[in-house]
């Protein structure tokens, strides 16, 4: 089963077009391995990513050079997940 | 004790297997009304079952309600599966929706993806497209909301069987699409579908692959509006309402553009709801919540199709 340990789902409110653009350039960069929950779109959409652990501190460096605000949305994806797993096992009993 | 719709725990999220089960105890607690009929077969080979709320006659009018077709969208089948009880258990006793099942059928496919939904408990919980093979490629999988043909492969898909929007070789070349692709055609008096996925709060209508109008977008915008007032009565979960292309992006390929250009006027798709913290992983205790207010948005919808035949 894949494991998500440090993975980090992070939001960023895009305020311009030249955000949007950046933030499309880091999507088509598969070298990351990011996945887009929310995609880069207009200004009024924010912008959801799961970064995996390995790619955290290069994609975090990437928005901060371009002066891109972002929020940590979840911090560690796997404590959600084993939260998840365990009221479903609960649930079963 | 799960099979009982008065025991089963609606605020959790299930396996397949569960939900598949359930499904029985639903039809057996309201014979004259829900049948769990049998439209094929995933690629994995898995059954696919759709609910038929029906109170007699051949193919009356029918509203078509999917849910879950990606697999990781969980408050999707969660909704689903609250969703055939309530309409099990209002009718007779809520007016509207009793009337509506007296000329009209619903339909409601709960898991849309079964073999995707089940990777996502077993092995990928972020897992999305279906689990076919991709000759040539490592990566398995179709975006089966990216497959219908309509405008497929154009803009907003992906030639990439590695991408999570991939949109496979051909249109419906997943058999979980064509399945339901055949049933509608089969069927031929669908006057409304509705597919659930999640997340961002959205409740969308044709077209994603083309950002022009379409013919009864006013219609359908008003339609839309309507519904997302009601919704938003009950917890204030705030909803935009658009065309796919003019509100999230252009994104080819999709059911409700292939089933508007069928014919079938009433195609929308739910987005629902997100806390704003947890994505794809919303917890279990928000599932009666969206479910409730997304029935509200429903029912709007379809007493409209009820009361504006075509």
């Amino acid at each position: 089963e894949k494991v998500f340990i440090g993975d980090q789902v992070i939001r960023v409110n895009v305020e311009s077009e030249e955000q949007i653009l950046l933030l499309r350039a880091l999507e088509q960069d598969t070298y990351w391995d990011l996945d887009f929950w929310l995609h880069p779109v207009n200004t009024e959409v924010p912008v959801d990513i799961r970064v995996p652990s390995s790619s955290l501190y290069a994609v975090k460096d990437y928005l901060r050079a371009h002066n891109i605000q972002f929020s940590v949305m979840i911090s560690n994806l796997q404590e959600l997940l084993d939260e998840e797993k365990a009221e479903m096992e609960e649930n079963n009993m | 004790s799960e099979r009982s719709s008065k025991s089963f725990n609606f605020g959790a999220y299930h396996s397949l297997e569960t939900i598949y089960s359930w499904m029985d105890g639903l039809v057996a607690a309201h014979p004259n009304l829900v049948t769990k009929e049998q439209i094929g077969t995933s690629y994995e080979g898995r059954p696919m079952y759709v609910l038929k709320f029906s109170t007699g006659g051949d193919k009356r009018p029918a509203i078509w309600v999917d849910s879950g077709i990606h697999s990781r969208e969980w408050v999707s089948q969660a909704t689903g599966v609250w969703t055939a009880n309530q309409i099990a258990s209002d009718y007779g006793t809520d007016a509207s929706l009793t009337s509506l099942l007296k000329t009209m059928d619903i339909y409601l496919l709960i898991l849309a993806n079964p073999d995707g939904y089940v990777h996502s408990h077993t092995s990928d919980r972020m897992w999305r497209k279906t689990r076919s093979k991709n000759p040539g490629s490592m990566c398995r999988g179709v975006d089966p909301n990216r497959n219908w043909d309509a405008g497929f492969g154009g803009p907003g898909a992906s030639t990439n069987p590695c991408s999570d929007s991939y949109h496979g070789p051909s249109p419906h070349s997943e058999i979980e699409v064509k399945n339901v692709v055949n049933l509608v055609k089969n069927h031929g008096n669908f006057k409304s579908f509705i597919s659930i996925h999640a997340y961002s709060q959205l409740l969308m209508y044709p077209y994603g692959y083309t950002c022009t109008d379409a013919l009864h977008a006013a219609e359908l915008d008003s339609v839309g509006r309507s519904a997302v007032q009601k919704l938003s009565s009950l917890h204030g979960t705030t909803y935009k309402v658009g065309s796919i292309c003019k509100i999230i992006y252009q994104a080819s390929g999709g059911s409700i553009d292939w089933t508007y250009n069928l014919g079938i006027k009433y195609s929308f798709a739910f987005e629902l709801r997100d806390t704003g913290r947890y994505g794809f992983i919303l917890p279990a205790n928000q599932i009666i919540p969206t479910a409730s207010e997304t029935w509200l948005a429903l029912k709007d919808i379809m007493e409209y199709v009820r009361d504006h035949s075509y």
